[in-house]
């Protein structure tokens, strides 16, 4: 029930030989239920579908293109400019702070991102910033350990800047430096100065929002707070090995400008993959 | 006024309906199941006659709250009322997608039936993730509770079982399972949990949602309700500004009650379910 949208929308597009007013609309209409469908942010549904119409409705197509194809181009590019098309993560020096709502993948995805770096000759380390949850530092050891990569932190310390200081110092001659931190939520203003005291040890060059693929309406709102308090410059959507189809997360991305560089596959190190759009909007629209 | 004395037409319904709807669909209300309430709506009142001291909106706006409220006051369970009835020790196990707060959930519970004075066991049935024993450890340590364990990789089913058995032989209350986190669409992770249902036959199975979900909430209910049977349902993390609209969406799709609502991470941080609440939450 759920492949219907865009594969519906598409049949209509391509049994037609002309686009007509009707027609146009029918199938925004389509694309608009699957957006919904998908989680992403209503408002942003309701905007995107006008801009679908009136741009299919008033653009000509371009030379040697016919009509349904326009209108596929159209979709796609207006999805496009919101997640990004093929950005990657420079491989050279930096540090990166992971940051995100709660149980979303950070811990389980720096050790992703840890492993992609060092195999590329990049000499990476993690830090657990996390002084939170209880075994965090357990946690990161041994994903750390599977990454094949050295790790930071400090146990008993509950003071999460404090641990970070001492992380990048102790890795200073490391290439790339992975920060861990923990979950947390806008409505939590403890746990918001500490993202921001956090960030100012930091200095990271990225700020990667990891964002959960099933995440609903609050993906957005949530996005936004983060981005607010300490600019969000990448995101990394993950568990898309499930069946969610990652609307939130398409939401978020819209709200921070932060384009997707990788999407989590998996729960094991090797489950990161370089983010595809065209594959992430045809499984988002059905 | 508007409405008075007038009998309810589509064209009227209609816009009134879409701002509802708006707002279900923007508490995360599944959009199949807030058009499913929108035909039940429209059905009853379709021809209906308005009395005269009622506007079309209050109408509209009364019978959609109480479709909404209808969703969710299901036959529900008292938890600690079916522990006291049971004969001991009384074995639930929690199951649920990655990171919704099953682990955290268990501890909730936990210290509640601490606070009553029923000894429990927790049985460390998530043997793969990376600090799972470890994390659960954490909480048994500072609840004062037995952990059952074996090595990282061993069987989950084993863990279960062992659980129950030294539960059973030290005149333990209640066995609290905590299985891994695992996709819906994972056949071998679903059968894994099929097994460990056969192996330990638990009391009750709990399904752990994140209230944080979407529209997904409720092919991860469904789909954990058809491989071993969901006896209720806890949304965890509805302190994260979620509406929790899932929360409808579950009972809904799959007619399971929701028993508790996590809103935080302490131990305290467990509420019981209430409709009402529910109900003003969504429509808030
Ligand atoms: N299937 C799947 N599971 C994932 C993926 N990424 C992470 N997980 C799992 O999701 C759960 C939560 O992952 P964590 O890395 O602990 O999440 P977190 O954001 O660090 O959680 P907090 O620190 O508590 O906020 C774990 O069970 C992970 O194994 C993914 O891409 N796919
Ligand atoms: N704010 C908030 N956080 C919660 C709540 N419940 C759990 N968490 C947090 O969510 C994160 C994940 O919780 P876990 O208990 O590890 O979740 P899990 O389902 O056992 O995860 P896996 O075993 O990896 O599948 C942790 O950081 C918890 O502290 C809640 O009700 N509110
Ligand atoms: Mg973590
Ligand atoms: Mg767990």
């Amino acid at each position: 029930k759920l492949k219907d949208g865009l594969q519906n929308a598409m049949k209509k597009v391509a049994n037609a030989s002309h686009i007509d007013k009707n027609l146009v609309s029918e199938v925004v209409k389509d694309v608009q239920r699957a957006m919904i469908e998908s989680d992403m942010n209503v408002n942003l549904a309701l905007e995107l579908t006008q801009k679908l119409k009136e741009r299919a409705l008033t653009e000509k197509p371009p030379a040697g293109m016919t009509s349904k194809e326009h209108v596929i181009k159209i979709i796609y590019e207006e999805f496009v400019n919101i997640l990004g098309d093929g950005v990657e993560l420079k491989l050279r020096p930096q540090t990166i702070m992971m940051v995100g709502l709660y149980g979303m993948g950070k811990t389980t995805t720096c050790g992703k991102l840890g492993a992609y770096f060092q195999k590329r000759g990049l000499n990476t380390a993690l830090v657990a910033g996390d002084t939170h949850r209880p075994a965090a530092y357990e946690q990161l050891e041994q994903v750390a350990e599977d990454a094949g990569v050295p790790i930071y932190g400090s146990p008993g310390e509950s003071r999460a800047p404090k641990v970070v200081r001492e992380g990048l110092e102790k890795f200073k001659e490391y290439d790339v430096v992975i920060i861990d931190t923990s979950g947390r939520h806008s409505l939590q203003d403890e746990l918001i100065k500490e993202i921001k005291r956090i960030r100012k040890v930091a200095q990271p060059d990225e700020v990667i929002l990891t964002i959960d693929a099933s995440v609903g309406q609050q993906a957005g709102p949530q996005a936004e707070a983060f981005h607010d308090a300490v600019g969000v410059t990448k995101t990394i959507i993950t568990k898309i090995d499930g069946s969610a189809k990652g609307g939130g997360a398409l939401s978020a991305v819209a709200a921070t400008d932060a384009p997707v560089v990788f999407v989590g596959t998996g729960e094991r190190i090797r489950d990161l993959e370089k983010f595809d759009p065209k594959r992430f909007i045809s499984r988002l629209l059905g | 006024v508007d409405g008075w004395g007038s009998k309810l037409k589509e064209n009227k319904i209609e816009p009134i309906l879409w701002d509802l709807k708006v707002a279900l669909l923007e508490a995360d209300v599944a959009l199949p199941v807030v058009e499913e309430i929108e035909e039940e709506v429209k059905d009853n009142l379709l021809n209906k006659k308005i009395g005269r001291k009622y506007s079309i909106e209050d109408v509209i706006e009364t019978a959609l709250k109480n479709a909404v409220k209808k969703a969710l006051d299901l036959e529900t369970i008292d938890l600690y009322d079916f522990i006291k009835n049971t004969e001991k020790p009384v074995s639930i196990m929690f199951v649920g997608v990655n990171g919704t707060g099953k682990t955290t959930t268990i501890a909730k519970i936990s210290h509640n039936l601490i606070k009553k004075n029923y000894s429990c066991v927790l049985a460390a049935s998530d043997t793969f993730r990376a600090g799972a024993l470890e994390q659960l450890q954490v909480h048994a340590n500072r609840l004062g509770v037995k952990l059952i364990k074996h090595s990282k990789g061993s069987d989950p089913a084993a863990v279960g079982y062992d659980a129950v058995e030294h539960a059973r032989a030290r005149r333990k209350d209640v066995v609290l399972i905590d299985t891994a986190g695992r996709m819906q669409t994972n056949t071998n992770l679903m059968d894994e949990m099929k097994k460990i249902k056969r192996v330990v036959e638990p009391d009750l199975i709990i399904f752990v949602g994140d209230a944080l979900a979407g529209n997904d909430a409720v092919d991860q209910a469904q789909k954990f309700n058809e491989a071993v049977g969901i006896d209720g349902v806890i949304l965890s993390k509805i302190d994260a500004d979620a509406k929790g609209g899932s929360a409808l969406s579950i009972g809904h799709a799959v007619g399971k009650p929701i028993l508790f609502v996590g809103t935080g991470e302490g131990y305290d941080d467990l509420e019981h379910f209430d409709s009402d609440w529910m109900t003003d939450r969504l429509f808030g």
